[in-house]
């Protein structure tokens, strides 16, 4: 699956 | 979150606080880009479309908001207010800003992780977020005598993107499979530009004088 932990950010 | 994430949404946060205080108190916006502003509204609202659709946490919806909020009300204050309008420079404000949404519109196009129109609009937040303070900086090279909250607002906003730097350097050695070439690359561009901000900055702070910018 694609991390999409950057989207956590502002 | 760590350290560097907290410490660099406070330093963007305070920032803000910085540019209304100026605005809302002294009732004036001199010095200050409505280029850049412009194009800080326009990053806000491209990249918080997923305000309404993707829960993260409070404390992101909360800041989230508050970045539209200010941003699009410094802009209506540098616009619209009565008095604040008057002390707005636009003979010195002069960078083309409309010539840099294209080219990030084009990129964000062609390099993007997923070809959809959130995950699109999200790239080109990012790059024109890079590019947004240029017309600030060109505008503070002009104004030869920088007041301490312009200064401050500048600051910070350097301070906030170095410590994103930091942020995702913790993070790609604490977190699996963090690896974001396009906010990375696009982050660190945005940061470099404040170099020559910084140097300056950190010469009349350390020489206790005004800060002046070289022609």
């Amino acid at each position: 699956t694609k991390d999409e932990s950057t989207k956590d950010e502002l | 979150m760590n350290i560097f994430r907290l410490a660099g949404d406070m330093t963007h946060l305070f920032s803000v606080l910085v540019l209304l205080l100026k605005i809302h108190t002294i009732k004036s916006c001199a010095g200050i880009s409505l280029k850049t502003q412009e194009l800080y509204a326009l990053v806000f609202a491209t990249r918080y479309l997923d305000i309404f659709t993707d829960y993260i946490s409070l404390y992101n919806t909360c800041m989230k908001l508050i970045f539209l909020g200010s941003s699009f009300s410094i802009v209506w204050y540098i616009r619209r207010h009565k008095i604040v309008r008057r002390s707005y420079d636009k003979e010195q404000d002069t960078f083309r800003h409309h010539f840099l949404i294209l080219p990030c519109i084009i990129l964000a196009l062609l390099i993007n992780e997923k070809f959809t129109v959130k995950e699109v609009m999200w790239t080109f937040s990012l790059y024109l977020e890079a590019v947004a303070i240029l017309p600030q900086l060109v505008l503070l090279q002009r104004t030869r005598n920088i007041d301490n909250l312009t200064g401050q607002y500048i600051f910070l906003l350097g301070a906030y993107r170095s410590l994103y730097i930091l942020n995702w350097i913790y993070r790609y050695f604490t977190e699996q499979h963090y690896v974001h070439w396009i906010t990375w690359i696009s982050g660190l561009v945005q940061t470099l530009l404040y170099a020559d901000f910084f140097y300056y900055y950190f010469h009349s702070w350390k020489n206790n004088e005004k800060l002046q910018l070289p022609a």
